[in-house]
């Protein structure tokens, strides 16, 4: 008889207002919420968590390490989103277990190395800088090069935030990529999607489009010391495949943990 | 593609000749989801379909011969009438004006102020300086101060070598000089950051300054509309500077901004160039909002 209960529509609302204002996007609410529908009405909310549960990346499998170094790691996303604080954060950890050269190829912003290079010295790692005006590619094929002479264990590449709207910003992308197979064939090892999380739907066309342009292999989402919840995570997980790697909570070094599901559910239902 | 939805509705409602309320009321679900899809805040969306239904039975809507297009109309300008005109930047004739930018980390302030002291010199024909206040970020006054040179504006940094803000320095330095514009750059900040938030209504009381602009990103989902009502709470918000707005970004947060704030959007950032930087354009969000 409980399949009798029907939600109202008040009801509907306010779980709707729930998915919707952690950023989970129309589509995907209504999908769960169709679904949550079914179910008597105080079971709903737990349905809903294991049912969120089941929505989510389970803990990927430990990052790629190449079998002859360097590793080489890639970070790429749109403007202000923090793909150089995020390397900066990876070079503090991968320190520990090898030498770690951080590539600065954003050169195009305003002090984008500098920014870089302030990091690195901070943290304790060489950094290989472009400079301003020079074209990326060869930025990275330089050092690359020299992290392979040099013997460096991790590259970390630190691109420039692009929107994922310009084509010509993606070519330069997918020539970034080209370029440093001509000195580590199997680069990138990781190719690492940074995804704020205060922004909205777009994340998820974001998402989309890089990966239709590049190899994408998980996504790093910023900035979970805000309020935002980063639904979209759900739907890029559910229509793109898209793993997460990393989820930071601030601008210290120390403020990130590695994804598990129960971190996203903890702070979604915190 | 929910848009889609809302044109193909709209194209079978035409079809039929009058509207029902049943026909509304199934409208005006297909808006809400339209809207929600672009970003606007959840509570905004509730307030603004309640407006439109208003409106609706206002115009007698039921007893209408055209309904269609007059409901597209309505829909079109209470968007509109919300998202508000762009207003010009006053600046105070023979005296300093102060601008204050503040927002969320990576939102666009420093980039935006070389973009307005471009602007000013351009536009308005008056000569900026461009001051660096964050103390945190690594090389945010060389970035700053790599913008000035490349509008060529006047450069200061607040910034001492302790890492602390040495305001009184600054006050004492440009009262001395005959700059027409101060635009003062800060660090990024949550809103949820009591210290962090604390810490600009320091600054903003001890500069005092004639307008503080929140520099908001034209991405942001839900979690625009806490931002908007944190900073409109701490501070007096004079306006809004929507940023990468060439995002592919259909931009509601401009809508929930303004809901919560009620102050005007100024400017919209359209590139990462210093000569990206228009007066907001209402017509050109809402139908970004709406499709
Ligand atoms: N609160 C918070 N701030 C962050 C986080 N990650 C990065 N930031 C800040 O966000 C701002 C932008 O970070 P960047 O690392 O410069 O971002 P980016 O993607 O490299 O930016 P561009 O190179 O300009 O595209 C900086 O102020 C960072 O300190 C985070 O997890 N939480
Ligand atoms: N495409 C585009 N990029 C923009 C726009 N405005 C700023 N950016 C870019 O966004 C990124 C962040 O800009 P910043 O000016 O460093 O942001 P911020 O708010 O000063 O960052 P913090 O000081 O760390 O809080 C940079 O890559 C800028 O070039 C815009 O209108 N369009
Ligand atoms: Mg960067
Ligand atoms: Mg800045």
């Amino acid at each position: 008889f409980s399949s009798i209960q029907v939600m109202s529509e008040d009801e509907r609302d306010e779980l709707l207002a729930f998915l919707i204002k952690a950023d989970f996007g129309v589509m995907l609410a209504e999908e769960l919420l169709d679904i949550v529908e079914e179910y008597p009405p105080e079971e709903r909310e737990m349905r809903l968590r294991t049912l969120l549960a089941s929505y989510l990346p389970p803990k990927p499998e430990p990052i790629k390490i190449a079998s002859e170094p360097p590793t080489v790691y890639y970070f790429f996303g749109v403007n202000g989103v923090g793909k150089t604080t995020t390397i900066a954060k990876f070079a503090h950890i991968l320190k520990k277990r090898g030498k770690v050269m951080v590539i600065g190829a954003d050169t195009f912003r305003a002090a984008a190395t500098d920014q870089l290079g302030l990091w690195a010295e901070k943290v304790g790692v060489d950094a290989h800088l472009g400079e301003r005006g020079a074209d990326p590619s060869s930025v990275i094929y330089t050092g690359v090069e020299k992290a392979k002479a040099r013997g460096y264990d991790f590259v970390l590449v630190d691109t420039a935030g692009r929107m994922s709207t310009k084509k010509n910003l993606i070519e330069e992308l997918k020539k970034m990529e080209r370029v440093v197979k001509k000195v580590v064939p199997d680069a990138p090892h990781e190719s690492f999607l940074v995804l704020d999380a205060t922004q909205g739907q777009a994340a998820f066309r974001q998402a989309k489009t890089f990966m239709e342009a590049v190899q994408v292999t998980r996504i790093i989402l910023t900035k979970l010391d805000s309020t935002a919840k980063g639904g979209f995570i759900f739907s890029i997980w559910k229509e793109l495949g898209l793993p997460i790697a990393f989820l930071s909570f601030g601008q210290e070094l120390d403020d990130w943990v590695e994804y598990s599901p129960s971190v996203i559910l903890d702070n979604l239902f915190g | 593609d929910l848009s889609d939805k809302l044109v193909n509705m709209l194209n079978s409602l035409r079809k039929k000749g009058k509207l029902t309320k049943e026909d509304i009321d199934k409208f005006l679900k297909n808006l809400k989801m339209v809207l929600l899809a672009s970003d606007v805040g959840f509570d905004v969306v509730r307030v603004f379909i309640k407006d439109v239904r208003k409106k609706l039975e206002e115009a007698n809507i039921e007893k209408s011969i055209s309904p269609v297009d007059q409901l597209t109309k309505i829909v079109y300008d209470e968007m509109r009438e919300i998202l508000g005109q762009p207003v010009p930047l006053k600046l105070k004739p023979g005296k300093l004006t102060q601008i204050l930018l503040v927002g969320l980390q990576g939102s666009g302030k420093t980039t935006t102020a070389g973009k307005l002291a471009y602007y000013i010199k351009k536009k308005l024909r008056k000569s900026p300086i461009l001051v660096a206040a964050d103390t945190y970020r690594p090389a945010a006054a060389q970035q700053l101060r790599t913008l000035a040179n490349e509008v060529d504006a006047g450069f200061y940094s607040m910034v001492k070598e302790d890492g602390t803000l040495d305001i009184d320095g600054y006050k004492k330095f440009i009262r001395g000089t005959l700059y027409d514009v101060a635009i003062i750059d800060s660090a990024g900040r949550m809103h949820v950051d009591e210290e962090l938030m604390e810490e600009i209504k320091q600054l903003h009381e001890a500069l005092q300054p004639d307008y503080v602009f929140l520099v908001a990103d034209a991405m942001l989902g839900q979690e625009a509309v806490d931002i908007a009502d944190a900073f409109h709470k701490a501070l007096p918000i004079s306006g809004v500077i929507l940023t990468k707005v060439d995002g592919d970004t259909r931009g509601g947060a401009a809508l929930s901004l303004r809901y919560v704030t009620g102050v005007p959007i100024y400017f919209m950032g359209m590139g990462e160039k210093v000569d990206a930087l228009e007066p907001f354009d209402p017509d050109e969000i809402s139908a970004r909002i709406l499709d």
